[in-house]
């Protein structure tokens, strides 16, 4: 699975 | 940064500042769930302990700090300050029915098996059914929930749904794709799929709300 971090979001 | 995105984030802090204008204003908390602001709290202490690891920017750090500082005080307000207006009594969802699961899940179902990354899979795992409480306590009493009440709960629920679209946008425009936040964000929306339905049908027409049992 293509996810990224560190997690960017809220 | 894209407009679902930023809408989501400003529509979640709208939330946040909803539930402490109206706690403080009426200097009571009648109606509003504890038990579900203590998850939210658990839920932005253990996703945000990046702070002190990452830096991703002065918006990103700003918000968390806001989120966690809105969500510690709203709790303060609930259990010290107003603790004589909290209705405890109708307060009743077991949240260890939750967060036992929660945790579980996190610890089996993570995209690392490391400390920070699971405590951020529990976060979002917890943040998908930390509303539960609140609307079992509205439906449970029977009583009617206050008008801002509703607006908290629209604002709090419709972020997410921002955020699917955020996602979808990401994954053709990045080919991000977060499968954890995504199904959890999808299960966190369809929880307050009945509640929007109500909130569009009554409040927006000036009733009060009530959700059937």
């Amino acid at each position: 699975l293509n996810h990224f971090r560190p997690h960017d979001e809220l | 940064m894209n407009i679902f995105r930023l809408v989501g984030d400003l529509s979640h802090l709208a939330a946040l500042i909803i539930l402490l204008l109206k706690i403080w204003k009426s200097r009571s908390c009648a109606g509003v769930s504890g038990k579900s602001q203590i998850m939210f709290a658990m839920v932005y202490m253990t996703r945000y302990l990046d702070l002190f690891t990452t830096f991703v920017s002065v918006y990103n750090s700003v918000m968390k700090v806001v989120f966690l500082l809105f969500s510690f005080v709203t709790v303060y307000l609930i259990y010290f300050k107003f603790k004589a207006t909290y209705d405890g009594n109708h307060d009743t969802f077991r949240v260890e029915f939750l967060v036992v699961p929660v945790a579980g899940l996190a610890v089996l179902v993570n995209h690392e098996f490391s400390f920070l990354e699971i405590l951020w899979t529990f976060s979002i795992y917890l943040e998908s059914v930390a509303i539960l409480p609140q609307l079992f306590m509205i439906s449970k009493t029977g009583c009617e929930a206050e008008t801002i009440t509703s607006h908290y709960l629209f604002a709090l629920g419709i972020y997410r749904a921002l955020y699917i679209a955020n996602w979808i946008f990401r994954y053709y425009m990045e080919g991000f794709f977060d499968f954890i936040a995504i199904v959890a964000g999808c299960v966190q929306t369809i929880l307050y799929c009945d509640f929007f339905y109500l909130y569009v049908t009554k409040v927006w027409k000036g009733k009060r709300l009530t959700i059937p049992a």
